[in-house]
């Protein structure tokens, strides 16, 4: 579902040149569910988004279910795709401030279309029952914990049931059982819908349920190989 | 050096009251180093922030060194308090976007005053190799990794060595040696130099090595003991 060639990400900071991404070759197969490793500023972020179509490489092609998404393809029409597959949640949430939890995960719906009124509000109350956020479905994220916020992000990126999901650090904020609660979930999603999972992650904990582990360092991947200890 | 008594917190979100914090009781003193932990949402955030002077509580008193900060202080005075006394690490960073990494840190002493040009610099390089960030020094907050955005905010609150540290979930996004790292400086901060930490974390990792624990849960402190895994 997805693949990656040769992928480079170069920023130019001043005089010096950033290599977040350097020369990346990654293959992806529907259904899997696949942890990104490595030290802080080791490129996980940025993969994910090169994956997730919010930024492209300097260098290489990204191709999501065989479409070239690097070349030749307008800002407008990477937006399709990413409304149409693709389910991201951000290290740092993005979410919107005006809206409350509940908008900000049925406004996902909204843009991705094809639902009615009744059918997008049942489907949100279910996510923010599934994510604990019921009692706090009508605050803005000023108005939330740091752990709320995260599973408001979640929760857009899940309402949709989208084929692939990139989460990046989606427990950094979340208590040991929030955390169980949460993995659970995305692998019910996995198994019982072949939901494609793609996390970047610092939590052993996750860790250790992810079925292929891909490590990074330096913008490179340095292993590869699937989890041993289950 | 911290004292809270029957503090409460009230939020008055919609026609529902939330209580953040509800009749705490703390007592700390000078050179602990103590960890908050509980459920997200449970009120560790909004504990630090009153410790912090960043907010008041709805009912109660707070006092710091003995003097009280909750009635009669101006915000002006609130504010000469946390600068004289406190560094803080909020969970969400707050740099300021337009500063760089070094900018950021070395701004803290400014704040703080009473050092000339020279010394300022010497400590804030200092700090930056302290927590890895060198090369990143003059880059700013959207030009850095997530782990990178918390590293800076932790060496501002740390760059001068104040009597009173607190941390929310300083190691969220920080891997696994980056993190070690970290909690051997503030050990050693506690140590040498006498410096009082407060955390609140979700990670197991750095929960082992506080000397005492405090639970939270919906608001109230469930648990307070010293620490009995080593
Ligand atoms: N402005 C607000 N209005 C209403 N409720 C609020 C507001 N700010 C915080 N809260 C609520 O107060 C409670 C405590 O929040 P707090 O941020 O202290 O939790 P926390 O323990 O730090 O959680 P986390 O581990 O998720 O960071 C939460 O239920 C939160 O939703
Ligand atoms: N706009 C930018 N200009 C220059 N360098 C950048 C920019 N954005 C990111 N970088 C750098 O690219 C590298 C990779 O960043 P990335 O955010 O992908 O790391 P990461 O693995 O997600 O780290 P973390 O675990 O801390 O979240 C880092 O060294 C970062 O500082
Ligand atoms: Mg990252
Ligand atoms: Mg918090």
């Amino acid at each position: 579902v997805v693949l990656i060639e040769a992928a480079t990400r170069i920023y130019n900071s001043g005089e010096n040149e950033v290599r977040a991404m350097d020369g990346i070759n990654l293959s992806i197969g529907r259904g899997e569910f696949l942890t990104l490793v490595g030290p802080s500023g080791s490129g996980k972020s940025t993969l994910l988004h090169c994956i997730g179509c919010l930024d492209a490489p300097t260098s290489g092609r990204v191709f999501i279910d065989g479409r070239d998404v690097t070349t030749g393809l307008s800002a407008a029409e990477r937006g399709e795709v990413r409304n149409a597959k693709i389910g991201f949640i951000f290290q740092s949430f993005n979410l919107i401030p005006v809206l409350t939890a509940y908008e900000n995960i049925e406004f996902a719906l909204q843009i991705h279309g094809g639902q009615t009124a009744a059918q997008m509000r049942a489907r949100t109350l279910e996510v923010l029952s599934l994510l604990g956020l019921e009692s706090q479905k009508d605050r803005r994220p000023n108005q939330l914990s740091g752990g709320q916020q995260q599973r408001v992000a979640i929760g857009r990126a899940l309402v949709k049931k989208p084929a692939l999901v990139l989460a990046d650090e989606p427990t950094a904020n979340l208590d040991r059982k929030t955390s169980d609660d949460l993995i659970a979930l995305m692998r019910q999603m996995n198994e019982q819908l072949g939901i494609t999972f793609v996390f970047s992650t610092h939590d052993e904990h996750l860790m250790r349920h992810a079925r292929r582990i891909v490590r990074l360092s330096d913008g490179r991947i340095v292993g590869d190989e699937a989890n041993q200890t289950p």
